[in-house]
């Protein structure tokens, strides 16, 4: 629900300052409550350069905002301890663009029974209701699965609901914080007139004829056939599951009718993109083959010659058969372009053939691993239900493992454990400024209605427990012994994450669990560069390479690459420099340089004249003798 | 098994819980309101 006014918009990219105050975990998270900005709506943030109305995100007393632009130049949003989760995010950014909370709208006693003996004295203020002169409601229903409603129990004086839903099956689904629902993206693009968005780019189920205006190639074997059941699998679609017999619709290569190497292509319509890379997500089954395989290319188009590049992105083998597989393919298009997706009949028996369903294509970052966690009812009711992950590897070369705990249900627990790894050696430790993003994706076939529960949390190098221990150091030095199922040996270290990641209800709502496969999509990326405190880092091997390397001047010694060096001491205009801080530097030095230099071309310049002046009157002098000379000489001659 | 720890020691707090903890008297638990919206 808005705020009535022209004044309270912001322009569609709005300018935002991180207080140096903000945890680094809270900076990342910011950042990618962003992401979901620019996927679902038009709404941009850049970093502040001079607008007279920007954001300033900091880390106060809690979490909280205005609404709309206030027009005061700098605009607090704060960010405060506990706060630094995506979906909060999301809700005090929406504040700040203009919306009230849901429960405010002028027809919210149709939908919802306020129970006022419940709500701590004093605060009943809170459930206070607008007339729709005040706040707009858009002519969009009311909307219990909105990121800006009241949890069931606000406010309360016990643990007994104080907001009741008319329809109970929506009781917990107030209060959810998993991501914009329809309804806020429809609201927030209305409000702002947006009409395309900054990452998104396609999202294609196949349900309509035109498939998307994708097409076939004629320089292959065969073509892909749209498609609602294969009799070797699938069944169904993937976008309805069965739910709609025959309706749901998919794209198949019959491998089963064409020889070894045949190979049907279909390519989308043409893309523009706007930032340069590119996630490719979908959903691939396969009944063909064990060799058959899927080949991703993009066809580029270069604007200066029209000439077109096919480049091949990435050879999908060894697929699962039997059941559909979410893939994701990174993409680094920067000219317009098609995503061709071609079918390679492979050596071996086939009955079916590969199957595609549910594309979607945003600008956006891919996540790092996918987690498929198969027949996850089954886990729900086993005895035992607390699961790792396979180990995977971050970028920066970190194992870890991810921890899934069914044992408290209703709540749901995700632990994210460093574990010891091959690169172990080269890496700094305790292991600094990584933030892993956990997520459990709603598989909703189009992007831009996932609702996907998302948490982040960032290794701090400070942190330590009871021991003295750094938390987040080597997992040989800190770690657990324990065995993976072949029989390998590794330590594992302690977990830290979240006992209530999302609720066993949340998790049945939607399309978290689809065909029984749950998703578990996991990033970890160095957010270091987001840091800017520079503190020197508690590496314990600091004191040995610096035992021997000295700063001056009461430089501090650090590890940068592997090497020591000196951060050294300054002051508002004075700093100490060179590779020990031996020397000493000044504004005023900078100063007297600066005038020394400016006497000294000017003294050389005004000889460079004197000597210029001197010489070309002296030449003046002798000239008139000169053509007397001459003059005499043509007279004698005449 | 290694211990684990919860980021928020478990605390399992949404927006308005965390600001009431605080004691933060806030319009509807989480706006600051200009002079306008006041009144």
């Amino acid at each position: 629900n808005a705020i009535i006014g022209e004044r309270y918009r912001w322009p569609h990219t709005i300018p935002y300052v991180l207080d140096d105050s903000l945890e680094m975990n809270a900076r990342g998270v910011i950042l990618k409550a962003f992401e979901r900005y620019r996927l679902k709506s038009c709404i941009d943030f850049k970093p502040w350069s001079g607008e007279p109305n920007y954001i300033s995100v900091f880390k106060g007393n809690g979490c909280w905002s205005s609404v709309g632009k206030q027009l005061t130049g700098i605009q607090e949003l704060s960010i405060g301890e506990g706060c630094d989760k995506i979906a909060t995010v999301q809700h005090e950014f929406l504040h700040a663009l203009g919306f009230w909370h849901e429960q405010s709208r002028s027809d919210r006693n149709d939908y919802v029974s306020i129970i006022w003996n419940r709500i701590i004295s004093g605060k009943e203020r809170n459930f206070d209701f607008y007339d729709d002169q005040v706040i707009d409601s858009m002519n969009v229903p009311y909307d219990y699965s909105s990121v800006m409603h009241y949890g069931k129990t606000a406010f309360g004086n016990g643990s007994e609901p104080t907001i009741i839903t008319r329809v109970p099956d929506f009781m917990d689904v107030i209060g959810q914080r998993m991501d914009f629902s329809d309804s806020d993206v429809l609201k927030l693009n209305q409000l702002y007139n947006c009409s395309s968005s900054l990452s998104f780019m396609e999202s294609c189920d196949f349900e309509l004829g035109n498939v998307c205006g994708m097409i076939q190639s004629s320089a292959d074997s065969a073509d892909w056939q749209r498609l609602s059941e294969v009799s070797e699998g699938p069944e169904s679609d993937h976008s309805n599951m069965g739910r709609c017999r025959g309706s749901g619709f998919f794209m198949h290569f019959n491998s089963s009718s064409v020889n070894e190497g045949a190979t049907a292509i279909l390519e989308s319509r043409i893309l523009y993109p706007k930032r340069g890379f590119q996630c490719l997500q979908f959903f691939l089954y396969n009944s063909g083959s064990e060799d058959d395989q899927l080949n991703i290319y993009i066809r580029e188009y270069s604007t200066a010659h029209l000439s077109r590049t096919l480049t091949l992105v990435e050879q999908i083998k060894d697929i699962p058969s039997g059941s559909w597989q979410l893939y994701h393919i990174t993409l680094n298009a920067t000219n317009k372009f098609r995503v061709v997706f071609e079918g390679v009949r492979g050596a071996g028996a086939s009955l079916g053939g590969l199957s595609i369903d549910d594309i979607n294509l945003s600008e956006t970052r891919c996540p790092h691993h996918v987690w498929h966690i198969r027949n996850f009812t089954q886990l729900i009711g086993s005895p035992n239900g607390s699961f790792y992950s396979p180990p995977f590897y971050s970028s920066k070369g970190y194992a870890f493992q991810i921890y899934l705990n069914l044992d408290s249900l209703p709540k749901i627990g995700m632990y994210f454990h460093l574990i010891s790894g091959a690169n172990d050696d080269q890496l700094e430790w305790p292991c600094p400024w990584q933030q892993v993003t956990i997520t459990i994706l709603d598989q909703t076939p189009d992007i831009r209605q996932r609702m996907s529960k998302q948490q982040s949390l960032t290794t701090d190098p400070f942190l330590t427990i009871d021991n003295g221990n750094y938390f987040w150091d080597r997992p040989s030095k800190v770690g657990a012994q324990v065995i993976f199922p072949n029989g390998t040996q590794f330590q594992r270290g302690r977990g830290r994450g979240f006992p209530n990641f999302m609720s066993q209800e949340m998790l049945k709502s939607r399309d978290f669990i689809k065909g029984d496969d749950v998703y578990i999509l996991l990033t970890v990326e160095d957010i270091s560069h987001l840091n800017t405190q520079n503190d020197p880092l508690p590496t314990l091997n600091v004191n040995d390479l610096c035992a021997s390397f000295r700063c001056e001047n009461d430089g501090i010694c650090i590890l940068q690459n592997g090497k020591a060096e000196c951060r050294c001491r300054s002051g508002d205009d004075w700093w100490y420099m060179g590779e020990r801080c031996e020397k000493r530097g000044s504004t005023r030095d900078t100063i007297v340089i600066a005038t020394s230099s400016t006497a000294a071309v000017f003294a050389l310049m005004l000889i460079i004249t004197l000597v210029s002046v001197y010489c070309t009157r002296k030449k003046y002098r002798k000239e008139p003798s000169s053509r007397t000379v001459n003059t005499i000489m043509e007279n004698q001659y005449a | 098994t290694p211990e684990i720890f919860d980021v928020d020691n478990g605390l399992d707090r949404d927006i308005f819980d965390i600001n009431e903890d605080l004691g933060l008297d806030l319009f509807e638990g989480d706006i600051i309101l200009d002079e306008i919206q006041e009144r």
